[in-house]
């Protein structure tokens, strides 16, 4: 959409990059030396074969807590982003409730070694046999696939901020109340993308590459909804009394 | 849609912790 975006000055993009990146530092969950300290140690072959013996509701359950404790800091995120707040509240509602789940898996490249393709869950590094028990295998493994791609950008934390925000003000979420507020902050984020890809020196074809994720990310949160209603379909009492508000809220 | 969405309201209610 080669329209002509608002006129920004570059000092402008240079304070938009670093308010977001602040602001992703301070609500990024796990912060890289904190991890570094974990010497991204991986769960033993015991620890592996406990939780593939774990209840299928008791797994979900475990991992829609994890969700939801990524999600808090996600909605911190978004406050802090110039404008967001001043958006309506059903438009910070219908962008956080689509666009949540699609920064934590953004977010998840910064807890991932690719090496052993495992992730950081629930105090080690976990490769996809983990969560064996949840009866997902597939999405697992595209959950996993992405990381590895988004891994294999090598993205630093600004460029993972920005991108963040510019997908959490997505103006083409449905039921947006102020559709062109929105598109103006994406559009300003996007310059912003743009501004700290160059100054990186990126390769022209990074910010394609970049826009090209959202489709694969747009497809992981609909699997996920759907998974998710098919094990509520089989075990709706545990969704009820078990299951995070905020997770049933977001996602139910 | 604020009203299905009590929790997510009163978080983003909530002073930026």
């Amino acid at each position: 959409d080669g329209d002509m975006s608002p006129s920004v000055s570059t000092a402008e993009l240079d304070h938009l990059v670093q308010t977001i990146s602040k602001s992703h530092l301070e609500t990024c969950q796990y912060l890289t030396e904190e991890l570094q300290q974990t010497s991204w140690q991986s769960f033993l072959q015991a620890e592996v074969e406990s939780y593939q013996s774990k209840p299928r509701e008791l797994m979900w359950q475990l991992c829609a807590v994890k969700i939801t404790e990524a999600v808090q800091y996600v909605v911190e995120f978004a406050k802090r982003i110039d404008g967001f707040m001043e958006l309506c509240q059903n438009d910070q509602i219908v962008l956080l409730k689509a666009g949540s789940l699609e920064v934590i898996l953004v977010r998840m490249c910064r807890l991932f070694d690719s090496q052993n393709n495992s992730v950081y869950f629930d105090g080690k590094f976990a490769g996809p046999d983990v969560f064996r028990a949840l009866g997902c295998d597939d999405l697992i493994t595209s959950v996993f696939d992405f990381a590895n791609s988004m891994c294999s950008l090598r993205l630093s934390e600004d460029e993972l901020a920005v991108f963040s925000a510019f997908l959490l003000l997505s103006a083409d979420r449905s039921w947006l109340q102020e559709k062109l507020k929105v598109e103006k902050l994406q559009q300003k984020t996007q310059l912003a993308l743009q501004h700290v890809l160059q100054k990186n020196r990126r390769e022209d074809g990074a910010l394609n590459k970049l826009r090209s994720k959202v489709s694969a990310l747009r497809s992981l949160c609909t699997r996920h909804t759907e998974t998710l209603s098919a094990f509520r379909a089989v075990h709706p009492d545990v969704v009820r009394t078990h299951f995070p508000p905020l997770y049933k809220e977001l996602f139910g | 849609l604020k009203d299905k969405h009590k929790i997510l309201h009163q978080l983003l209610q909530n002073s930026t912790s």
